[in-house]
């Protein structure tokens, strides 16, 4: 069948149909069109090797390999579509599902992933990553914020401070994401909003990646003394993580504005609390 | 009497960098875990008294700390509940409500009584062929405010809205 779509009036989003991943986002205020595809991939965390014993773990990020594996190349999809809620399930896994959701009025899209147990008997230890990629022309440079507050300008493989000899081409280029990150062209600009703090990067021009989960076999040997494995509700079984990723697709200018009141209202979220009526007490403290 | 101290004494342990990263053997990280949902326990008796005090009136408040799982025993069983939201921040906000609840149709009004629209969605439950119904609504709270929503499940047998299911990927 055609591309899944789901919009609202401001944001479209295009899934493709052979593989049932994101393939486009549209901006229908602005008029913009930007393809991008996005799915997980997951690192095989290093247990050292010739040129260094440093192995992954709890203090230390460091893949085997600088190209991470697929978890699949297509998903089983299901479109949920009524006048509140237009959403995408995606399952990829036994152990890794999202859905992509739009509620009227929204100007982003909401994916919410579901990661784990992420399994290791293939004694692999593994480090997800969610990544976005598209045709935008990067020249190397993407952003991350500090706290929420202060956007910082990273560049691939340099520092500005002293002259990097990068050795870890992957982990060297990872930076910590309170809240956001972001990549552009200088006219058009990809922003995701994390729910929690993530390790990010952009490992190519137009790419995006976050770090959602991982699970690992060995200890880096700098003191924790045990392997990141998160048991989860029993010995071994490894812990499910459920979060969101907000994407904006915006203009240079338009961006700012943007990503910080979404982030906002993220961060102050309004409280649900549930009341059984007719119990209600008349109460006027004081 | 609810208080935010543990959860104040809590936050502070846990600026330690073992917390904030994850660089701690695993028991450590669980009683940071212990210690902040402590402090949001008794956090949960502060909000409900500042609620009764705003309300002026007491209620038997419920937080449903799983909603990201699809889990509020009180929406999946009650056939009648209110749903309080409170906004921190300083401007109105608009918001979708999802709450798992136990039937495909209720009837949801706004503080003013007005029927608000809601749908009734099939959440395909993880790792099992059966799913659960989940009611969706927009609701918006005023600047440092909030709002009641009234909730009632209605008779109606048949699912009111089944999502279309696309087919199936090619296998291959």
């Amino acid at each position: 069948s055609g591309p899944l779509v789901i919009q609202n009036e401001h944001l479209r989003a295009i899934f493709d149909p052979n593989t049932g991943l994101l393939q486009e986002i549209e901006n229908l205020d602005l008029g913009l069109r930007l393809p991008v595809s996005q799915s997980f991939y997951w690192y095989n965390a290093s247990t050292g090797d010739i040129t260094h014993p440093q192995a992954s773990g709890a203090y230390i990020f460091r893949p085997d390999k600088t190209k991470p594996f697929p978890l699949r190349h297509w998903v089983n999809t299901r479109l949920v579509k009524n006048a509140l809620v237009q959403e995408v399930h995606q399952n990829f896994s036994a152990w890794c599902s999202q859905v992509v959701r739009l509620y009227p009025g929204q100007r982003h899209l909401e994916l919410e992933w579901t990661v784990g147990p992420v399994p290791i008997r293939d004694g692999f230890g593994k480090e997800i990553i969610s990544r976005f990629d598209s045709q935008l022309k990067t020249n190397g440079r993407f952003y991350t914020d500090s706290n929420g507050r202060e956007i910082l300008e990273r560049r691939r493989d340099y520092r500005p401070t002293w002259d990097l000899n990068q050795t870890e081409p992957v982990a060297g280029n990872y930076y910590p994401v309170s809240s956001r990150i972001y990549i552009t062209d200088g006219q058009v600009q990809l922003t995701v909003l994390t729910d929690r703090s993530q390790g990010g990067s952009s490992l190519r021009d137009g790419s995006l990646e976050l770090m959602v989960h991982r699970r690992l076999l060995m200890d880096d040997n700098r003191g924790v003394g045990e392997a990141l494995l998160e048991p989860g509700d029993g010995p071994g079984t490894g812990l499910v993580v459920r979060g969101r990723h907000l994407v904006l697709l915006d203009t240079v200018e338009t961006a700012a504005a943007g990503h910080r009141l979404q982030a906002q209202r993220e961060a102050l979220a309004p409280q649900l609390v549930l009341a059984s009526p007719g119990q209600d007490v008349p109460y006027s403290p004081g | 009497q609810g208080s935010s101290a543990r959860l104040r004494q809590a936050m502070a342990v846990a600026q330690h960098h073992d917390a904030v990263s994850g660089t701690s053997k695993q028991h450590v990280a669980n009683d940071y875990a212990r210690q902040l949902a402590a402090g949001w326990e008794e956090c949960q008796v502060l909000v409900s008294n500042a609620l009764a005090s705003l309300g002026s009136s007491k209620k038997d408040f419920v937080f449903c700390n799983q909603l990201n799982i699809s889990v509020c025993p009180l929406s999946q069983t009650a056939n009648h509940f209110q749903a309080i939201l409170y906004n921190p921040l300083a401007w109105t906000i608009t918001w979708t409500v999802r709450l798992p609840v136990g039937a495909w149709a209720y009837n949801v009004r706004d503080p003013s009584g007005q029927s608000v629209p809601s749908e009734v969605i099939d959440i395909p439950a993880k790792g099992s062929e059966n799913s659960h119904p989940e009611l969706i609504f927009p609701a918006s709270a005023p600047p440092l405010g909030f709002s009641i929503y009234s909730v009632t499940r209605l008779s109606v047998r048949t699912p009111q809205f089944r999502d279309c299911c696309s087919p199936p990927m090619a296998q291959s």
